[in-house]
C-alpha cells in the first residue's frame, strides 16, 4: 500500500486525538 | 473411583494426527458428555505455585484442569450453572485464581466472576454484571470492558479487579451512539482501546480519560468485522480483522483474516494483506484467535487453519478429526500451544 493514500502521519496522534477530542 | 478416572485426560497415541506443523500433545476428555463452548489457558496458584491451567466451559459447567506430569491433565474445580448456559470464556489478564465468563442464550445476559474460596476448597461465583449485553473483553492491568443496555441507553463500562480478584472499581467510557462488536487492546498502548461497530467503523477510546477520540469507516467490503489484534506503529494503526461474511472469488481465493492499516489522525484507511485459504480449500471464518503473528480459524468447513500474519500465507491446516468437525480454536499462553475443541467437548492440545 501506499503511505500517501493516508494522509499526514503523526508519531503523537493518540495524545494529539486526546488534546482534541470533547472531555 | 471410575469418576475420577475419567477427570484424568488421555495421553494421545505417538501415531496421531500430525498436519503440518501441529503436532498433537495431549487431549482432555470431557465426562460430561454436554455441549462444549469454549476453553483458554490461564495461570492459576496451587499450593503457591502458578501453573499453566486449562479452562473448558460446556453449556453448564466450566472447569479448571491443573498440568500433570507428561502431558496429563486433572480437573481441580467446576463451576455449575443451572438456568443460564455458558456462551464464551473471558480471560482478564494480570489476574491470579480468576476467570469471567458471559452467560446467555443468543445474546450474553450476564457476566459472572469465577473464583474459589481463600482456603482453595470450594469453587464461588460472583455476578459480575446483567443486561442486554453485546461485546466483552478482558483488558490488561486487571480490567474488563462491557457493552450493552438497549439502543437508547447503551453503556460502554470499565471494570477494575482489585489484586486478588475481589473488589471493584467502575468507569464508563464515552458511547459510539452505534451497536459495538468487538473490543481490541492496542498492543503496547495501554490507554488506547478499539472497537468495532455494526456500521463498519472502528471507534477508538482513551481508557484513562473515557474520551471516544475517533469513529474510522472502514468501508462496506465486509460487514460485521471481528478485530483480533491492533498495534502502532510509525503513527499508523495496524488492525486484524476476521470477516465471517466474507464472500471468496476466483483470483484470491477466500479471504479469512485481514491485516489493514488506518491513520487515526485522518481516518483513511488501506488494506494491506488478505489471509486467504489455500486453493481447494474452502470454508469462510466462524471463528478464531489471533497471538502474536499466529492466526488460527476454525472455518466452515469444519477445518482449522492457521496462518503466519508476517510470511502472508496458510502454514497449517487440521482437518477434522474422528469424523468431529472442530468448533472452536484458542492459542495458550506459553509457548506455541494450540487449544482444538470438538461440540462433545474432546480438547486437543497442538504443539505448533
Amino acid at each position: 500500500c501506499n503511505k500517501a493514500d493516508l494522509g499526514p502521519i503523526s508519531l503523537n496522534w493518540f495524545e494529539e486525538l486526546s488534546s482534541e477530542a470533547p472531555p | 473411583h471410575s469418576t475420577e478416572q475419567t477427570e484424568i485426560a488421555d495421553v494421545p497415541a505417538c501415531d496421531s494426527l500430525n498436519p503440518g506443523t501441529l503436532q498433537l500433545v495431549s487431549k482432555l476428555k470431557n465426562p460430561s458428555g454436554s455441549c462444549s463452548v469454549d476453553v483458554s489457558a490461564m495461570l492459576w496458584e496451587i499450593a503457591g505455585f502458578k501453573e499453566q491451567c486449562i479452562i473448558t466451559a460446556c453449556e453448564y459447567v466450566v472447569s479448571l484442569w491443573k498440568p500433570l506430569d507428561t502431558w496429563q491433565w486433572e480437573k481441580i474445580y467446576s463451576w455449575h450453572f443451572a438456568e443460564v448456559p455458558v456462551l464464551q470464556i473471558v480471560l482478564v489478564p494480570d489476574v491470579c485464581n480468576l476467570v469471567c465468563v458471559a452467560l446467555g442464550n443468543l445474546e450474553i445476559r450476564e457476566i459472572r466472576a469465577l473464583l474459589c474460596s481463600p482456603d482453595g476448597k470450594s469453587e464461588k461465583q460472583v455476578l459480575l454484571t446483567s443486561g442486554n449485553i453485546k461485546a466483552v473483553l478482558g483488558l490488561t492491568k486487571r480490567r474488563l470492558v462491557s457493552s450493552g443496555g438497549t439502543l437508547c441507553d447503551q453503556q460502554v463500562e470499565i471494570m477494575t479487579f482489585a489484586e486478588d480478584g475481589g473488589s471493584k472499581e467502575k468507569q464508563f467510557l464515552m458511547h459510539p451512539e452505534e451497536t459495538i462488536l468487538t473490543f481490541a487492546e492496542v498492543q503496547g498502548m495501554q490507554e488506547a482501546l478499539l472497537g468495532t461497530t455494526i456500521m463498519n467503523n472502528i471507534v477508538i477510546w482513551n481508557l484513562k480519560t473515557g474520551q471516544l477520540l475517533k469513529k474510522m469507516h472502514i468501508g462496506d467490503s465486509y460487514q460485521a468485522s471481528v478485530c483480533h489484534k491492533a498495534y502502532s506503529e510509525m503513527g499508523l494503526l495496524f488492525v486484524v480483522l476476521s470477516h465471517p461474511c466474507a464472500k471468496g472469488s476466483k483470483l484470491l481465493g477466500s479471504p479469512v483474516f485481514q491485516l489493514i492499516v488506518i491513520n487515526p489522525k485522518t481516518t483513511l484507511s488501506v488494506g494491506v494483506m488478505l489471509y486467504c485459504l489455500p486453493q481447494g480449500q474452502a470454508g469462510r471464518f466462524l471463528e478464531g484467535d489471533v497471538k502474536d503473528h499466529f492466526a488460527a480459524a476454525v472455518l466452515t468447513s469444519g477445518t482449522i487453519a492457521i496462518w503466519d500474519l508476517l510470511l502472508g500465507h496458510c502454514t497449517a491446516l487440521l482437518p477434522p478429526v474422528s469424523d468431529q468437525n472442530w468448533s472452536f480454536v484458542k492459542w495458550s499462553g506459553v509457548d506455541s500451544h494450540l487449544l482444538a475443541g470438538q461440540k462433545d467437548g474432546n480438547i486437543f492440545v497442538y504443539r505448533y
